[in-house]
């Protein structure tokens, strides 16, 4: 593998936003790129990101191979890269370490990492294609606030989507609390419109502890895409370029 | 953790 990032900060916010949620995780490496998949312990989240082979140049795989990298560790050696950096990860067949490089784009300054793979065992779950019932787009730092905001009254929001809007909407032991959106284009600057697809009403709950730990991935774009169906979990998608993603899927709590 | 389903039930296994 080789495979050469122009700008570090990428891997590091991705790296960011996802190592509180798991630890231990295969890198899976072939010519379309760098997936990853992997659930946090309680096994109530999962997080699927797919960096593409077009997010990279050049980019560079011969053999499929799956790297077992603590996140914690990465996080340690990505810590020494500026965001601007000019990243290289570099693997062998069959290999020990993974290879990291920062190339300071103003100067001849070169650092190089190893970090020991660890082998892991882990299950990939089959996530199937779904239409969803409701597809929400919103600015990414709006629904940052939302979930920060209700998570300081209680443990889970209810989210309700009709062709009226989506409410957001919590009960806790001081009160309650909700916030609405509706539709809304802005012709100023589009990154800031709320876009609402919807085929059928959708209601469902979900642990305000999960989503604002997905909101940690919030620096990766403008923009965050909702897609709900009842009795299916929640997929909260932050686009990167080139297609490339990070999504979270988040397990509904079941009714009383 | 009560009332909170697991995604293991919705995406089966590969």
């Amino acid at each position: 593998l080789e495979a050469r990032l122009e700008q570090a900060a990428m891997l590091k916010r991705v790296v960011d936003a996802i190592k509180d949620l798991v630890q231990d995780c295969n890198f899976d490496c072939n010519d379309s790129g760098i997936a990853l998949q992997a659930m946090d312990n309680s096994h109530v989240a999962l997080v699927s990101m797919m960096l593409k082979s077009e997010s990279f140049s050049p980019f560079r795989c011969d053999r499929n191979i799956a790297l077992g990298i603590n996140l914690t560790s990465l996080t340690k050696v990505l810590r020494a890269a500026q965001g601007d950096d000019i990243l290289t990860l570099k693997a062998e067949d069959a290999p020990d370490v993974v290879n990291l490089t920062f190339e300071s784009p103003e100067s001849d300054r070169l650092s190089e990492y190893d970090i020991k793979l660890m082998d892991i065992d882990q299950e990939h779950l089959g996530i199937p294609d779904t239409e969803y019932a409701a597809t929400i787009t919103l600015p990414s730092s709006e629904f940052s606030r939302i979930t920060r905001d209700l998570s300081a009254l209680s443990e889970s929001v209810a989210i309700e989507c009709t062709k009226e809007g989506v409410k957001f909407t919590c009960t806790g032991d001081i009160g309650n609390g909700s916030v609405s959106l509706r539709q809304h284009t802005n012709v100023e600057n589009d990154a800031k419109s709320v876009d609402i697809s919807l085929t059928e009403p959708v209601a469902l709950t979900f642990s305000l502890k999960y989503l604002v730990n997905f909101c940690k991935a919030a620096g990766l774009s403008d923009r965050v895409r909702l897609c709900l169906s009842n009795e299916v979990p929640l997929l909260v998608e932050y686009g990167l370029s080139n297609n490339s993603y990070l999504r979270f899927y988040l397990a509904p709590k079941i009714g009383d | 953790n009560p009332g909170q389903g697991n995604i293991m039930s919705f995406f089966g296994k590969k």
